[in-house]
């Protein structure tokens, strides 16, 4: 890696950026998530925090311009310079300029630039790294296509943004602040990308570290499904089974929500909204992909718990009947996604509908026509119209072991 | 220029932008210095050439001329 004649940086760890305007190759939700994606690169792996502005002057001013662009550098029509960016500082300094005549995409393809690649790249000079001869670096100066559904910063690119800016801050996140708008105008509400909060007294001095797949003692916090994935989260780490790759694949919470890193009680998707909804303690969130929608988190009293639940087990949702089912403790509660209430009669016992469940519920899952209820590192699946139990198996059998 | 198999002008004006551009070259304007152009842009190529971790031969031959028309990134990779 390099940096800069005289090693420019910030010199504070709250960096601001604001969108300028946008490139007609993409829709502007996905210009704004790849450019959110690229900032996130940065900010996991350094103190950094980076919050959008929405007018004003910010530090890293971004846009797309042609040709001559009122700096020295004009860009050269399709092709060759891609995009460039300035070194930390004033005024222009820290800067991304990205090159309006080329073809900016938001999946890697075989006739445009991927513009969450290109972007991470130049935010990478934004903060003060120069280019590396290293092949395969993200500040390597030629732009390689990569499938970026799992990208991961290399180690270069690590060391060289650390030798910045040193490693992020140890404390975990706390739980969940509250994402209320700040006294800035509602114009300019700040977009967190990074996950550092202010340690409490209540947070662990470490975190626990990922357990194996095939341990036989590996438990689950929550399961869900994800656009054709499987997600199982335990404390702030997610083990994702997918269709689209082989094998299990190990991430972390913050990288696909920082703010949420700290794990989940229960969490389900409503597949036609393309919606998740975590649940943490007596709140609770719903995500598009990356984003979580506005207006969370809400407290579960909002369902029609009373307030004597303080938290939810596990959730899951019934995509043919379009119910959602709660379990708390030895109970459980159903709830119709089409009139958002509470269905009548409820809560009941588990054991009283689901035969040979007579134990709590930890995760929950819906595929392949049946549910499959997670309890210490048994599973149990059960046929969702009759439900009956059908057979059981240790939690972790998804992973192959 | 340092030995260049006959390629057509413009290749060569295409690799003397790009290490003006990326590269700190400064073309000596005055026709006093050619030999010494040729030198500089010798040494500019064989200093590209190491970064992209190519053949270092300061000649201006097709794996360093295809580096020179990937596309990238506007920012120079070094600088004095």
């Amino acid at each position: 890696y390099s940096t800069f004649p005289l090693n420019p940086k910030w010199k504070k760890e709250d960096v601001t950026y604001r969108i300028l305007n946008y490139t007609p190759d993409m829709l502007q939700d996905d210009v704004e998530e790849a450019i959110a994606k690229a900032f996130q690169l940065w900010s996991s792996v350094t103190p950094l925090r980076f919050t959008r502005l929405y007018s004003g002057e910010a530090d890293i001013m971004i846009s797309f311009a042609s040709g001559f662009h009122s700096d020295f550098y004009s860009f050269d029509g399709p092709g060759g310079t891609l995009a460039h960016a300035y070194a930390p500082g004033k005024g222009i300094g820290g800067d991304a300029h990205f090159d309006e005549d080329e073809n900016w995409t938001k999946f890697t393809t075989y006739n445009g630039y991927n513009l969450f690649l290109v972007a991470a790249h130049e935010l990478g000079h934004s903060l003060g790294l120069g280019h590396s001869n290293v092949f395969g670096a993200l500040m390597y100066p030629v732009y390689m296509a990569r499938d970026t559904r799992n990208y991961r910063l290399p180690q270069d690119d690590i060391d060289g943004i650390q030798s910045l800016y040193g490693p992020p801050r140890k404390s975990p996140a706390k739980a969940f602040p509250s994402q209320e708008p700040t006294e800035m105008t509602p114009t300019e509400a700040p977009t967190e990308t990074s996950p550092h909060e202010e340690p409490t007294e209540m947070t662990p001095s470490k975190p626990p570290t990922r357990a194996d797949d095939c341990d036989p003692h590996l438990t689950f916090d929550a399961i869900t499904t994800l656009r054709g994935e499987i997600l199982f989260f335990k404390d702030s780490y997610v083990w994702r089974k997918s269709p689209h790759f082989t094998g299990i694949e190990h991430d972390t919470i913050s990288s696909f929500w920082p703010s949420l890193a700290a794990g989940f009680d229960a969490a389900y998707e409503i597949d036609k909204k393309d919606q998740v909804i975590f649940f943490k303690d007596d709140q609770y969130w719903a995500v598009n992909g990356y984003n979580i929608q506005p207006g969370f988190p809400k407290p579960i009293q909002n369902l029609g718990f009373s307030k004597s639940v303080r938290k939810i087990d596990a959730a899951v949702h019934d995509q043919t009947t379009k119910k959602t089912y709660f379990f708390v403790g030895h109970r459980y509660w159903s709830f119709n996604e089409n009139t958002q209430s509470m269905e009548r009669g409820y809560p009941r016992k588990i054991a009283a509908d689901f035969h040979g469940i007579d134990h709590t519920v930890d995760a929950a899952l819906q595929k392949n026509g049946h549910f499959y209820f997670f309890h210490g590192s048994k599973q149990y699946e059960v046929d969702v119209k009759t439900k009956k139990l059908i057979r059981t198996m240790q939690s972790n059998s998804w992973f192959d072991c | 220029l340092p030995v260049v198999p006959e390629k057509e002008k413009e290749d060569i004006q295409f690799a003397q932008k790009y290490l003006e551009n990326f590269y700190d070259f400064k073309e000596e304007k005055s026709a006093l210095f050619k030999s010494k152009n040729l030198n500089l842009m010798s040494e500019k190529i064989r200093e590209m050439q190491s970064f992209f971790g190519l053949e270092v031969t300061g000649e201006l031959n097709s794996q360093t001329l295809d580096m020179m028309k990937q596309p990238r990134c506007g920012i120079p990779d070094v600088r004095s």
